[in-house]
């Protein structure tokens, strides 16, 4: 499960980094 | 800004780290701000990402044995889904009112809990495959402790042929932590050590050898190589003992002592 949880993390924090940029893209207009 | 201890875990949370400081500074500073977008979708695909986490972070629990893994793990998951009904609540406050500060604040208090609440369960289960690394170490160690009662040739052919592999799956391992690791002087006490033991195993079957001989031989050089042999055993222990330790410490360790 190692490599599957380290990957599923990975999707995690793109998805949040991408939900944090549209956040931020509004807050710095 | 958070330092993470190993190239997995920094690669997968620094940016998001850096985007998430970032998302609270503008907060502090422009607290009013301008209307939101519908944040619906994007807060829906974190929550797909939650999902599968936990899904993956309960089946790593369940297969395995490491007690401390299994108390560690969990709270770590429950932190990442409350901090994604955060996200959902924030979003659906947003659509109702796109000027909503608790919505805003609830965006916060999400982000940053998905990011704690990841590097949490990164950091049990990484140190959960450290204790796997130790595991082999003190094995070895368990090997080196019966040298003492080897004391006819085929003692020592067996007690090679055990102690090989044991050596060899440890110095693989240690040398694929010791690449994993961000903190340069870290990485360098464990080249130094296994580079010691390295170099010490051959020296170590040799005074085995040598006090096998001597013992079959007698006489007075029994005693010598006895003292060789168990010098190198010391060395070789310390050199493991210091390569557990190592093991163990994270910079965190470092800036208490700081």
């Amino acid at each position: 499960n190692a490599p599957e949880m380290v990957k599923q993390a990975r999707i995690l924090a793109q998805a949040t980094s991408n939900l944090v940029n549209s956040i931020k893209g509004q807050a710095e207009t | 800004m958070p330092v993470f201890h190993t190239k997995t875990i920094e690669g997968i949370l620094e940016p998001v780290a850096l985007q998430v400081s970032k998302l609270v500074i503008l907060h502090e500073e422009a607290e009013d701000g301008n209307a939101m977008p519908d944040l619906s979708y994007a807060v829906h695909v974190v929550k797909n990402a939650v999902d599968n986490l936990v899904k993956v972070g309960y089946d790593t629990i369940n297969n395995s044995d490491d007690q401390l893994l299994k108390q560690d793990m969990p709270p770590a998951l429950q932190r990442v889904e409350e901090a994604s009904l955060y996200l959902i609540q924030a979003s659906d406050m947003l659509r109702a009112d796109p000027f909503s500060a608790p919505a805003r604040k609830k965006l916060i208090e999400g982000s940053r809990g998905i990011l704690g609440g990841t590097s949490a369960l990164l950091l049990a289960f990484d140190e959960s495959e450290v204790r796997k690394i130790l595991r082999i170490c003190k094995s070895v160690l368990e090997y080196l402790a019966i040298t003492e009662v080897v004391d006819s040739m085929d003692d020592l052919v067996t007690f090679v042929k055990n102690l090989s592999p044991v050596i060899t799956r440890m110095t693989k391992e240690v040398d694929s932590r010791e690449k994993e690791l961000t903190h340069q002087v870290h990485r360098e006490m464990l080249q130094r050590s296994l580079e010691q033991v390295k170099q010490l195993t051959p020296i170590l079957i040799s005074g085995i050898k040598i006090y096998v001989i001597s013992k079959q031989a007698g006489g007075p050089a029994v005693q010598d190589a006895q003292d060789n042999r168990d010098y190198t055993v010391q060395k070789v222990s310390n050199e493991i003992h210091e390569i557990i330790r190592v093991l163990q410490l994270t910079t965190y360790d470092e800036d208490e002592w700081d």
